[in-house]
């Protein structure tokens, strides 16, 4: 545990907060992409699977805890209890454009051909592109609410950290997962042109919205 | 070591 990899974490776990927040002080789902958020589910049930198998820490385990418990209350919200708020007419992205050729990609190269390892790589890739959905939804409303954009910003931070982790792990610990690593850039550079956002005009405390 | 297939990061 290095600190990269303790603030990223912790960013991570702000990002989900604040959505869930966003969502439940404000008693509606809208701008928010239902969509992203059911891949994000997706991705932490494929990955804990080894919750099952075996304990690293009580700090790993707690959080995996967390992270899946607050993906599916996050997509509860949004199709079940306020339903009538979420914006399912601007959340148009195809997912099966994703979740198909990461599916194959996953299969192919993977560390091991074993079914939880396939299923781990599975929601390695699928984690890097699974903002595109809400990304997309930005683009085409034009805007995003500030509070969504802090939780943009805090998502991208996370694997941007991880990135600086994984610099930290080669030099220090000669650890690599080439896996992780390629996925992790993809990642952060899908959150490039938003930071840029962000960083000039949300925290210049202008509203996020897009040239028409 | 690290067992690369014990996946310690979240």
């Amino acid at each position: 545990m290095n600190i990269f990899r303790l603030t990223g974490d912790l960013s991570h776990l702000a990002a989900i907060i604040i959505l869930l927040l966003k969502i439940w002080k404000s008693r509606s789902c809208a701008g928010i992409s239902g969509k992203s958020q059911i891949l994000f589910a997706l991705v932490f049930t494929t990955r804990y699977l080894d919750l099952f198998t075996s304990f690293i820490s009580l700090y790993n385990t707690c959080m995996k805890l967390i992270y899946i418990g607050c993906a599916y209350a996050t997509v509860y919200l949004i199709y079940a209890k306020f339903r009538a708020t979420y914006d399912g007419n601007h959340d148009s992205f195809r997912v099966e454009f994703l979740v198909v050729p990461v599916g194959g990609l996953s299969v192919l190269i993977n560390h091991d051909f074993s079914p939880l390892e396939i299923l781990w790589t599975f929601s390695i890739y699928l984690e890097s592109v699974a903002i595109l959905p809400q990304l997309f939804m930005i683009s085409k409303t034009g805007e995003a609410e500030t509070i969504t954009t802090h939780y943009l910003f805090c998502l991208g931070l996370y694997r941007a950290l991880y990135l600086f982790n994984w610099i930290w792990r080669f030099y220090f610990e000669g650890f690599f997962d080439m896996i992780a690593i390629v996925a992790g850039v993809v990642q952060t550079v899908l959150y490039c042109d938003f930071f840029y956002l962000y960083v000039t005009k949300v925290l210049k405390g202008k509203k996020l919205s897009l040239p028409a | 070591e690290y067992n690369i297939y014990q996946h310690d990061e979240l």
